[in-house]
């Protein structure tokens, strides 16, 4: 509405063009930083590569599109679909693997989730995606274990222990959401996870020898609306 | 909507593009390449308001005309965004995670006098 007799927008047209055209990037760099709740532009120190990015794309767009779930593993079916509405903002989130310690027959692998996410926004769903490669035909099982440090900071505890028989090599996916709930429930930002297998694997995972085949977590999340109730 | 072109003072939508190259933030949006930010310009004369996208309706506009020529006193309006949409970013965040995101009313696809 006009104020004064002035439109808000009004004094940009006073300008020389030179002066709006400074204005108005000033004013577009603002909006971004501020509605992704960024107090100034990231500084990028370890970029991911390209051949990871692509490849993690691709699978989350296999994922949304395949029903089948891994065996074992079924997703939980309480999470409603995404729908977003007016004003309400959502997110996907790729995290990728930071590689911890490892042996012949276990890696660890750490997931340092955004500054941003915790206590301000609702996880909606996460799933751990990891590309195996089998050492033969069978059925190999898996040991993953969710691990957390423990109040010493000096060790690590599990938390929660899930098994899976892996057939074939490929991706397999798991359904983490509940994991990065309650990580996100206690103030915190990484989740380690520890994949152990049976038999001497040389190395359990792809990871070390091609991008693409890097494990990562994808997550769907939306801002926490301050005033909605919500009955457990 | 109406675009702005060279002549025409009235209530329209001007294109600006804002480069992501060009203001050095290629390195952390990984998509798109830029905004098409786009704003709102121009003169609202009391006939045209309440046109969402000024030539909605012409038979609006000329009824408006004549309230406003039989109207004791003139109020203005401005020329605003009537539709906007969400701009889709992929980018890197604090802690070089990638996040996907549509932020809402980003985009100014047409205006209209208040």
């Amino acid at each position: 509405a006009p104020q004064g007799g002035l439109c808000p927008a009004c004094g940009l047209a006073a300008l020389p063009p030179a002066s709006q055209r400074d204005v108005l990037i000033a004013v577009a760099k603002q909006s971004i930083l501020s509605k992704l709740r960024l107090p100034d532009r990231p500084n990028i120190t370890h970029p991911t590569s390209r051949g990871a990015l692509l490849s993690a794309l691709r699978r989350m767009r296999a994922q949304h599109t395949d029903t089948t779930v891994s065996p074992g593993m079924p997703h939980d079916s309480s999470i409603p679909p995404l729908r977003p509405g007016a004003g309400v903002q959502e997110f996907e989130l790729l995290s990728f693997a930071e590689s911890g310690s490892s042996t012949s027959r276990s890696v660890r692998l750490h997931f340092h989730f955004t500054q941003e996410l915790p206590g301000s926004t609702e996880i909606l769903q996460a799933t751990l995606y990891l590309f195996w490669a089998v050492p033969g035909p069978g059925i190999h099982p898996i040991t993953i274990k969710f691990l957390q440090p423990d109040p010493t900071g000096l060790s690590m505890t599990t938390v929660s222990e899930t098994r899976l028989e892996v057939q074939r090599a490929g991706w397999v996916t798991l359904d983490v959401g509940q994991a990065v709930r309650s990580l996100f429930g206690r103030g915190s930002q990484s989740l380690t996870v520890e994949l152990e297998v049976a038999e001497d694997w040389s190395s359990p995972l792809l990871a070390g020898h091609n991008d693409s085949h890097w494990p990562f977590v994808a997550a769907q999340a939306r801002v926490r609306m301050p005033h909605r109730v919500q009955r457990r | 909507g109406i675009e702005c072109s060279g002549t025409s003072r009235m209530c329209c939508r001007k294109e600006f593009f804002v480069d992501f190259k060009e203001i050095g933030w290629e390195d952390w949006i990984i998509q798109p390449e830029g905004y098409h930010m786009n704003y709102c310009a121009g003169l609202c004369p009391m006939h045209m308001a309440g046109i969402p996208g000024l030539a909605a309706s012409f038979h609006t506009a000329v009824l408006n005309l004549i309230k406003a020529n039989n109207a004791d006193a003139a109020v203005d309006s401005c020329c605003v965004p009537t539709q906007r949409r969400p701009l889709s970013l992929l980018y890197y965040d604090r802690d070089s995670n990638i996040i996907k995101t549509d932020i809402p009313d980003m985009i100014v696809d047409a205006c209209g006098c208040t």
